[in-house]
């Protein structure tokens, strides 16, 4: 059996509310090392891969392999009745119909017990390979947003330069153009807020907006983002937490 | 511009 306790509910709310808008249903994989999730959009542009490790609960029991199928709609509406510091405890039997989930909050005793009914998911696994990307960029999360939302409103495309100096975003729509640059800026005393461009080789790549600013509603899971880019190779997004990861994969445009 | 890539192209499925 499965049984699982978050600190905080606002773990799981963060992560279901970042890959929601991407993901319909997918399987919560829980075992020893935690709960991860891996899955695809519909369009197969993009994949979202999760991982919960077994630090990010307290206490953290699973005897044998279990998948979760889970409808994200579902587990957002019931989510909704936890308040973002509740303990969150997941509960499920080996061969699960339903996830058991409880919020208990600490300062007045209260208790709420939810069950999500489960569904068969025959999901493909993809084996991701280590790669040695040309550039990767560590950068504020909030700035990453704002960048993928103001360019998005000029183009459905944008592209991203990595070079030693400075990362560009540019894009080019009907009304006209825009690009933003960021220059690499270490901030000694905000880390949170610098720029940190390592790099093998610059490199030129241009993605769907449209999946950026998706990918960017994980922003409130971290302060800072990592992209790593190579040429014809999907871009990654990372978002770390403090006890795991959420990583979005997007294949680049091709032919430009 | 440019033509969307499959995701699937750059893995491969376990």
């Amino acid at each position: 059996m499965l049984e699982a306790r978050l600190e905080q509910a606002a773990v799981l709310k963060k992560v279901v509310d970042a890959i929601k808008d991407l993901v319909q249903d997918c399987n919560f994989d829980c075992n020893d090392s935690g709960i991860q999730l891996q899955a695809m959009d519909n369009s197969h542009v993009a994949l979202v891969a999760m991982h919960l490790k077994t630090d990010a609960f307290s206490p953290y029991r699973c005897d044998r392999n279990i998948a979760l199928g889970i409808n994200l709609a579902s587990l957002q509406k019931v989510l909704r009745a936890a308040q973002n510091d509740d303990l969150l405890t997941l509960k499920a039997e080996d061969a699960p119909d339903v996830l058991n989930l409880v919020f208990e909050s600490a300062e007045n005793d209260r208790i709420a017990e939810y069950d999500i009914k489960l569904m068969d998911i025959d999901q493909e696994h993809l084996g991701i390979p280590d790669t040695e990307y040309a550039a990767t960029v560590t950068m504020p999360s909030s700035e990453f947003q704002r960048i993928c939302r103001d360019l998005n409103a000029l183009s459905e495309s944008v592209s991203i330069e990595a070079a030693k100096e400075g990362i560009k975003f540019s894009c080019q729509g009907d009304i006209g153009s825009g690009a933003v640059t960021l220059r690499q800026n270490n901030n000694v005393e905000k880390p949170d807020l610098s720029t940190i461009i390592e790099l093998n080789e610059p490199v030129g790549l241009t993605f769907s907006l449209k999946y950026l600013v998706n990918f960017c509603k994980a922003s409130s899971l971290s302060n800072t983002v990592k992209l790593s880019l190579s040429a014809e190779v999907p871009l990654l997004i990372e978002y770390k937490m403090e006890s795991g990861y959420v990583r979005f994969y997007l294949a680049p445009k091709i032919g430009d | 511009g440019g033509q969307q890539g499959n995701i699937m192209s750059f893995f491969q499925k376990k």
